[in-house]
Parts: C-alpha cells; sequence; structure tokens
C-alpha cells in the first residue's frame, strides 16, 4: 500500500491536507504480530476535498453495520495508522467506548470535525479510527505529541463538543509507546 | 499560515452537490 496523493477537482472544496480510508479485519481465530496487522490493513481511497471524501463515505457500509473485529482508519497522507510510523511514535490518543448502536454517528461527526480543522492543534492530528468489536465499538483520534498536554487537552474538550456524547462515556488517553509495550490497542 | 476551516453543516451541505456523488 502506497499512498499517492490527489488534487481537489475543478470547483470542489479542498481540505487542509490530503486523507486516505484505510480498513483492516482481523482474521478470525488466530493473534496478529505487527507485520501480519500490517499486511491486513488496506487504503480504500485518498482525497483531498469535501466532495471527494463523500464519494467514497457514501459508499461504505455504515460504521453501525460492519461486523467482525474491524477497524477503520482516516489518516492525513503519508501516514500509516501504525504506532511506529514516524509521525505517530511520540504520540498517544483519545479513546472513547461506544455502546452498540452509537458509533456510526459519533464516527461521523468525527471524521467531519477533523476534515473541518475544527480541533485547531496545528498539525498535531495524525487520524482516526472506528474499532468494531464484540460487546462495543471504540472511536479514537491520534496525535503527534502525547507530552503535549496543552494539544491533548484541546483535542479532548474538542472531542466531547463536537461528539455530543452521552453523560458518563469514558473517554481515556493512551500513549503508543505504552499501546506498544502491552501490544494493545485499547 | 491560513488554514481551510468547514463546519459540520457547510460539510453536510456539501454531500447533497451533484459533485459529491
Amino acid at each position: 500500500c502506497t499512498f499517492e496523493d490527489v488534487e481537489p477537482g475543478a470547483g470542489e472544496h479542498p481540505l487542509q491536507y490530503t486523507y486516505c480510508f484505510w480498513y483492516s479485519k482481523k482474521p478470525p481465530g488466530r493473534n496478529q504480530d505487527a507485520s501480519s496487522f500490517e499486511k491486513n490493513m488496506k487504503i480504500i481511497g485518498t482525497f483531498r476535498s469535501v466532495e471527494q471524501f463523500w464519494r467514497i463515505y457514501s459508499h461504505m457500509i455504515r460504521a453501525n453495520d460492519l461486523t467482525g473485529h474491524s477497524d477503520v482508519h482516516v489518516f492525513k497522507g503519508g501516514i500509516k495508522p501504525l504506532w511506529e510510523d514516524k509521525a505517530n511514535r511520540l504520540g498517544g490518543k483519545w479513546i472513547v467506548r461506544l455502546r452498540k448502536g452509537l458509533v456510526a454517528r459519533c464516527w461521523e461527526n468525527l471524521i467531519l470535525a477533523m476534515l473541518g480543522e475544527q480541533f485547531m492543534v496545528g498539525d498535531e492530528v495524525c487520524g482516526a479510527v472506528v474499532s468494531i468489536r464484540f460487546q462495543e465499538d471504540i472511536i479514537s483520534i491520534w496525535n503527534r505529541s502525547a507530552n503535549e498536554s496543552q494539544v491533548t487537552s484541546r483535542i479532548r474538550d474538542t472531542l466531547c463538543r463536537v461528539l455530543n456524547l452521552p453523560p458518563n462515556t469514558v473517554m481515556e488517553y493512551k500513549t503508543h509507546n505504552e499501546s506498544l509495550k502491552d501490544r494493545s490497542s485499547f | 499560515g491560513t488554514r481551510i476551516i468547514y463546519d459540520r453543516s457547510f460539510l453536510l451541505k456539501c454531500r447533497s452537490s451533484p459533485m459529491a456523488n
């Protein structure tokens, strides 16, 4: 999977960055190491305008209807959704756990906020992920610098505002370094 | 530099444009 940049079409509304949609699904019945995780990850579309985004997104299965152990990632062009990528190595992510049935609305609000540059943290945001699991769904937003508390606080506050989360929603921040050590995303 | 900012309602409005389909 190599990243190739795209241009906004004539008359379309450009985005601040190029983004890629990635999809990954864990094969049933076995644990994944880092290389097999990467191998199961596919770029399914690249976009640099609002219209290009909708053309891809409108053809995707809604997050509420995804099954199995699957993830959809939207990352800036050139950044792989992997802890080890150089943009992510010193970063981390906010994690929001959602009861079943809520994820499609929250996921759409999260990516619209990211594409529309609502987080106001410069180049800090790397991408966003929706993770479909057996008992709950999880959305997360990744940023470059886990130790920049002003940045991570601003991301959390924006996340709360744009997701309009139910009361008692649990949010947690996890550094990718911690994830690398315990080999677990959540 | 200048950043390209869009709010949610503008992005949703673009969805119904013929170019987005």
